[in-house]
């Protein structure tokens, strides 16, 4: 990074006898809501010793990493995605010449830590670069881009640009205060009709925490909000470099009406804080219920109990009767999850038999637990089994895993298989505003049985095209490839129930169009369409391996995930990073971290983990520039170098 | 607003305009029958010219009964509601919609056609003008079939020539303007002075249209509609005509 005048003087009052980051920053490029970010930092060993430098970088959880390039005083490395086992052969051969190094990658809730480090001599340059790619998800009417800026010092460059490019326009960008209340002045945003571009540039003095103060503020989340212009329910058709991206995300539809039974955990560990949030959250939810909606309460310890045998009418009397009954609820013993599901199931059935369920309505269970089943069935993929078999088509499942105990990967996959979703709730003081933003998400669902099709021929390779529901403030995405064809307009047909009415709406795009579009914007992601459609089929053939019923169909599976991520270069749980120098003789390899089976973060009380994550000590057996670190004490089981074997946090693939 | 009724069985067309007010709503069809009503509000134009606003269709509703199924076409939107629950849509895309015995069809940025269980149709055309001019502004029109299945009881300043007058135009001589030559017409025991021209019928053509050539009665209408214009001023978009 070459400083300018100013800055140099900033870089000489802050160096000193210590490692120090000449500049750190933060590039994303949004296009159509896909980003691209890169995180850049130049750092100088500017003590007297051979020192360890490290790169951290914290990325959001839904992101896959596309690149990590290091450059160690002139040498260069620069990395590829291969499959997993390639990559570690390659690793491996690289580790038995002494000349492999790890980087570390490891799961909080939300976000996972890339972590490097390079054991260096005085006065050495470094360079990293990290590359991600993210797609953004509208939620509750708004999309959030999330960067983690944490540059650890205090740093003459430091700046973090956003730019955006919407096709069809933003309706509105703002920087909620997520990095600190001093540092919003200083946040800049610039808007025309369909470009963005905000930008956060403080100087050394803004940095610090205080005028005297030596330590850096800046340790937090930037937070970049916006929204896109609809001119039309049909939804946005984009075509660019031989692929489609259809988004749909109506409003001004009148929301279904909906019958929900809500699971509530009460076992001895919901003690405390959980169920007090739980409680507190209830009472807004019950509350949000009209008379068009049905609703039943079921709380299960190693009892299920229910507050109604039958779904009621969410009426004022019946909701005030609800929201006591919840108050009253004192968490206690096992916990019988299967059995509290399967009344769930039931109570939706009967009423379902009984006709007293409006076929046209949406019908939910909402479970919330903190923990694995004790009492009753306690095998999961039973319980499984068990509530596929009894569930509707017409049903779905959500599930809400409150604390660091629960299964979540369990949570998941009952809620994914039985057209739901699960979500992470932390249990701290916030949980009850978690649960109750969920609920928001799910509280309006506006249409059923969503199916989105193109004329015969016109396309292939395209990503899951028929959803269950549709629900206000979301947005439902398909991708895929365009065939070529005589005609340069593509066309795309939708077709959903809403409340009483069915439609079928029609959205045409010009094929030549965007890209003439794109390449006039200098921030434009030009590759959008085609990195876009790669992450949505490689999310959800994720999915579907976890859900495949037999070992033939998860290892076509596995094979078709690792294709698209090598050629697309994604580092996904089947492939990895491996970063060479320049004449291939030096490697390090970065693996997909697993998501630890309970929670994560032993250390952590509650609320977004920042410390606490797994840490495996980077061993670098070096070349002549580089002096060799004494090596850690084993964690968790990892041994010395004389004794490598594969490390603990590489992620074994099942049945494989 | 330009009507323009065509008379199957005399073989022409008879055109008049009704020159009301801003922000009436002029009743088109009223039938307690069948339970339909067609209402359209008058919007004017941004700026008076030649000491008259012109005036235009800016909203047009379609109403059912019993189900209470209302469809309200506006310049910028199309509203279905029942009641209870209220849908949007806009102009941008082509769209069906379909709730009990309506059916919505949008052609993006053309027309919409509403058909009420199958046998009553009604086509609103969108016409669009550039927005940043001083005086004109978008509006509708709107085009119903002479085979719309009504029941005995239809009214309104287009449903009550479902049951087609018998007209008789006579007298044919050159009139004031060479190129409109005039008569007299007899209809519904009135004679009226009529004038030969054309008007526009934009179904096929959208911007130009294409020549409708007619018999113009003058006076909106007077004599060959029922009554005066003035009875079909109803108070809101839903409202069926009281006679």
């Amino acid at each position: 990074a070459i400083l300018t005048s100013e800055e140099q003087e900033d870089f000489e009052a802050i160096r000193g006898d210590d490692i120090t980051v000449k500049s750190y920053k933060v590039e994303s490029r949004i296009t159509s809501r896909f980003a691209h970010t890169t995180v850049r930092s130049s750092v100088v060993n500017s003590g007297s010793k051979a020192q360890s430098i490290g790169f951290n970088v914290q990325i959001p959880k839904r992101a896959f990493i596309t690149n990590f390039t290091m450059n160690v005083n002139g040498i260069t490395f620069v990395g590829s995605v291969k499959e997993k086992t390639v990559a570690r052969n390659l690793y491996t051969q690289a580790r038995a010449r002494g000349k492999a190094a790890g980087i570390v990658r490891a799961n909080s809730q939300d976000m996972e830590t890339f972590k490097t480090e390079v054991h260096v001599p005085p006065g050495s340059n470094i360079e990293f670069e990290l590359h991600y790619q993210e797609m953004m998800h509208r939620k509750l009417g708004f999309y959030d881009h999330t960067l983690h800026v944490q540059p650890g010092r205090l740093v003459p460059q430091l700046q973090v640009d956003v730019y955006i490019f919407e096709p069809k326009g933003i309706s509105m960008v703002h920087t909620p205060n997520t990095l600190g209340a001093q540092f919003a002045d200083l946040i800049k945003v610039t808007s025309s009709k369909d470009k963005a571009h905000i930008v956060f540039k403080p100087n050394l003095q803004q940095q610090k925490k205080c005028d005297n103060c030596t330590e850096s503020a800046i340790d937090g989340v930037f937070t970049v909000r916006y929204d896109v212009n609809r001119d039309s329910n049909a939804g946005e058709l984009q075509v660019s470099d031989g692929h489609f991206v259809q988004f749909f995300a109506p409003s001004n539809f009148s929301p279904l009406p909906k019958n929900i039974v809500f699971v509530i955990d009460v076992s001895g560990s919901m003690w405390g804080v959980k169920m007090k949030q739980t409680v507190e959250a209830m009472q807004a939810i019950l509350d949000d219920l009209t008379i068009d909606d049905h609703f039943s309460i079921i709380d299960f310890n190693h009892n299920v109990r229910c507050w109604s045998e039958e779904l009621v009418q969410g009426s004022s009397i019946q909701i005030a009767d609800a929201k006591k009954y919840i108050k009253s609820i004192k968490p206690n013993g096992g916990t019988n999850i299967n059995e509290a599901l399967m009344r769930a199931v039931q109570m939706l059935v009967k009423a379902s038999n009984q006709g007293f369920i409006d076929p046209r309505s949406v019908s939910m269970i909402i479970l919330v637990s903190d923990g694995d089943p004790t009492v009753g069935e306690i095998k999961l993929s039973t319980i499984q089994k068990n509530v596929k078999r009894l569930m509707r088509e017409e049903f779905s499942l959500f599930s809400l895993g409150i604390g660091f105990d629960v299964d979540y990967d369990f949570l998941e996959r009952i809620a994914m298989e039985n057209r739901g979703m699960a979500q992470r709730i932390y249990a701290n003081h916030d949980a009850a505003e978690q649960l109750r933003t969920f609920y928001s998400q799910v509280s309006s669902p506006l249409l059923r049985k969503i199916a989105i099709q193109f004329t015969e021929d016109t396309v292939s390779d395209v990503t899951q095209n028929r959803f269950d529901k549709y629900f206000s403030g979301s947005e439902l995405v398909v991708a895929g490839k365009v065939l070529p064809s005589e005609s340069n307009i593509l066309t795309s047909f939708t077709t959903a129930a809403a409340s009483r009415l069915d439609i079928k709406l029609e959205s045409s795009a010009d094929t030549d169009e965007l890209d003439t579009e794109l390449a006039k914007h200098e921030h434009s992601f030009t590759g959008f369409a085609r990195q876009m459609w790669a992450y949505i089929t490689v999310k959800q053939l994720i999915s579907e391996r976890a859900l495949a019923p037999n070992a033939d169909k998860k290892r076509k599976i596995t094979q078709r995930i690792m294709s698209l991520a090598v050629e697309h270069q994604f580092v996904t749980p089947l492939t990895a990073l491996l970063v060479e120098s320049e004449d291939a003789t030096e490697r390090l390899l970065a693996d997909f971290p697993k998501d630890p089976k309970h929670g994560c973060c032993s250390g952590g009380g509650g609320g977004p983990v920042s410390s606490g994550h797994t840490q495996l000590q980077a061993l670098y057996h070096t070349p002549t520039w580089v002096k060799p670190i004494t090596p850690a004490p084993p964690s968790q089981g990892i041994r010395g170098p004389e004794e490598w074997a594969i490390p603990q946090h590489v992620n074994l693939v099942d049945n494989d | 607003p330009h009507f323009i009724v065509h008379l199957p069985t005399s073989n022409m067309d008879v055109c008049f305009n009704i020159d009301s007010k801003l922000g009436h709503i002029l009743n088109l069809v009223s039938d307690r029958g069948t339970g339909v009503v067609v209402n359209g509000q008058l919007i004017g134009s941004k700026q008076v010219q030649k000491s008259k606003l012109k005036t235009y269709f800016g909203t047009i509703s379609v109403y059912t009964q019993p189900d209470g199924v209302s469809v309200t076409v506006s310049t910028v939107s199309i509203a279905m509601t029942d009641g209870r629950n209220n849908h949007s849509f806009t102009w941008g895309a082509t769209a069906e919609i379909t709730q009990d015995g309506v059916q919505i069809s949008i052609v993006k940025n053309l027309h919409v056609t509403i058909t009420i269980n199958n046998n009553i149709q009604v086509m609103v055309l969108l016409h669009r003008v550039w927005k940043k001019h001083p005086v004109n502004v978008h509006f509708l029109g709107i085009y119903i079939p002479t085979d719309n299945e009504y029941s005995p009881l239809v009214h309104g300043l287009i449903g009550q020539f479902s049951r087609e007058p018998e007209v008789t135009v006579y007298d044919i001589h050159e009139g004031v303007d060479p190129l409109k030559k005039e008569a007299t017409m007899e209809v519904k025991g009135n004679r009226l002075p009529v004038t030969r021209g054309w008007q526009k019928d934009y179904r096929h053509d959208e911007r130009h249209g294409s020549n409708v050539y007619c018999w113009f009665i003058h006076n909106s209408g007077k004599g060959f509609i029922d009554g005066h214009y003035t009875d079909y001023i109803v108070p809101n978009l839903t409202s069926f005509l009281y006679r």
